[in-house]
């Protein structure tokens, strides 16, 4: 565990939190996908299934069932409690688009072809692009509450703390996983053009509005 | 390989 690591961590619990909190709140999923959560649901479920098989530390126990709860309150909260609420009709990225050629490149390109290495592979590649009917539904309206912007930012920089945490550990540890490293990239460059107007945007305090 | 040994990440 380093400095990186742990960062990338409370990043990526702030963000979940940020996202309940604001649902909750607001008593709105307004303007959040659905696609998405379900799909951070699916990669949680199939990454932490070592719960049951392998003890690390009482910090990654803890923090696996954490973000595990979290996702699935935010599914629970979208699809039943604020269901009203749910903005559908810009929520259409298709999730099979996603998840098949996941799905099929998990089963092909994996570290070994394990059950369960299959299914972290999946959650791995899944989690690359699981924000993509986020941004998809944003560029569609246009627009983002302030709020979701901050969870955007909060979410997409736990991505990037962890590239940091690979390099540290590349050069402190020799450790290194391809298979994360790539995906993590891939997930943290989707994020570049939402970074970009948040700086220019958000930051200066107003509303995250995409060009025309 | 042992990869379950090596994953301590989330």
């Amino acid at each position: 565990m380093n400095i990186f690591r742990l960062l990338g961590d409370l990043s990526h619990l702030l963000a979940i939190i940020i996202l309940l909190l604001k649902i909750w709140r607001t008593r709105s999923c307004a303007g959040v996908s659905g696609k998405s959560q379900i799909l951070f649901a699916l990669v949680f479920t199939t990454r932490y299934l070592d719960l049951f098989t392998n003890f690390i530390s009482m910090y990654n126990s803890a923090m696996k069932l954490i973000y595990l709860v979290c996702s699935y309150a935010t599914v629970f909260l979208m699809y039943f409690k604020f269901k009203a609420t749910y903005d559908s009709n810009h929520d259409t990225f298709r999730m099979e688009f996603l998840v098949v050629p996941v799905g099929g490149l998990a089963f092909l390109v994996n570290h070994d072809f394990t059950p369960l290495e299959i299914l972290w592979t999946f959650s791995i590649y899944l989690e690359a692009v699981a924000i993509l009917p986020q941004l998809f539904m944003i560029s569609k309206t246009g627009e983002a509450e302030t709020i979701t912007s901050h969870y955007l930012f909060a979410l997409g920089s736990y991505r990037a703390l962890y590239i940091v945490n690979w390099v540290f550990r590349f050069y402190t540890e020799g450790f290194f996983d391809l298979i994360a490293i790539v995906a993590g990239c891939v997930q943290t460059i989707l994020y570049c053009d939402f970074f970009y107007l948040y700086i220019t945007k958000v930051l200066k305090g107003k509303q995250l509005t995409l060009p025309a | 390989y042992d990869s379950f040994k090596e994953k301590d990440e989330l």
